[in-house]
């Protein structure tokens, strides 16, 4: 599992 | 996206249009935190700075620019134009003790030791603990106005939305981001008292007791 990158939540 | 991220961010947006208009249409700020709406500007100026760096959506860039537009709004309403109704007495909370462990927090729990990640981090644990303030005022002054209690709950149902959004997107997506998750619970418990006297005193009388 992995922590997204990108930042797509507000 | 996913049904209980969009209620969440809508929850989150309605809380901060209540407060904005309350203290906009009643001409005053009795009896909200400053301090709290401070940190929670400096929370979406440390978020938000990837809106210099990348373009996610245009609801992702146009929410977060209503959020910091709406923050500053609200700290300029409360410490200048209506600074006359301003509680300062009550709204004693010592935030030092909470920016400076958050801060220290950031900078040793991250997913990587970056200026924009680390202020990300320190975005995310502040915004936790950011409304203590805010509790903290009501319990010494031991009421609060209805419609403060709106904003309140609507602020506290944002982050249980993103909880479920967070298990929705570890079961569909396989996305994980255990520090929103932690932050999000530890914000989402601090709620919970002021959950149960929402619900249970809710639309009794026009003053909510508070107990300290």
């Amino acid at each position: 599992v992995f922590q997204q990158m990108e930042k797509d939540e507000l | 996206m996913n049904v209980f991220r969009l209620t969440g961010d809508l929850s989150h947006l309605a809380a901060i249009i209540i407060l904005l208009l309350k203290i906009w249409k009643s001409r005053s700020c009795a009896g909200i935190s400053g301090k709290s709406q401070i940190l929670f500007a400096v929370v979406f100026t440390t978020r938000y700075l990837d809106l210099l760096t990348s373009f996610i959506s245009l609801y992702n860039t146009s929410m977060k620019l209503i959020y910091i537009g709406c923050a500053y709004a609200t700290v300029y309403l409360i410490y200048v134009k209506f600074r006359a109704t301003y509680d300062g007495n009550h709204d004693s909370f010592r935030v030092e003790f909470l920016v400076v462990p958050v801060g220290g927090l950031a900078v040793l729990i991250n997913h990587n030791f970056s200026l924009m990640e680390i202020l990300w981090t320190f975005s995310i644990y502040l915004e936790s603990v950011a409304i203590l303030p805010q509790l903290f005022m009501i319990s010494k002054t031991g009421e609060a106005e209805t419609i403060t209690t709106h904003y309140l709950f609507c602020l506290g149902l944002y982050r249980a939305l993103y909880l479920l959004n967070w298990i929705w997107r570890y079961y569909f997506e396989g996305f994980l981001d255990m520090i929103a998750i932690f932050a999000g619970l530890v914000q989402t418990v601090l709620y919970c008292d002021f959950f149960y006297l929402y619900v249970t005193k809710g639309g009794k009388d026009r003053k909510k007791v508070m107990l300290p």
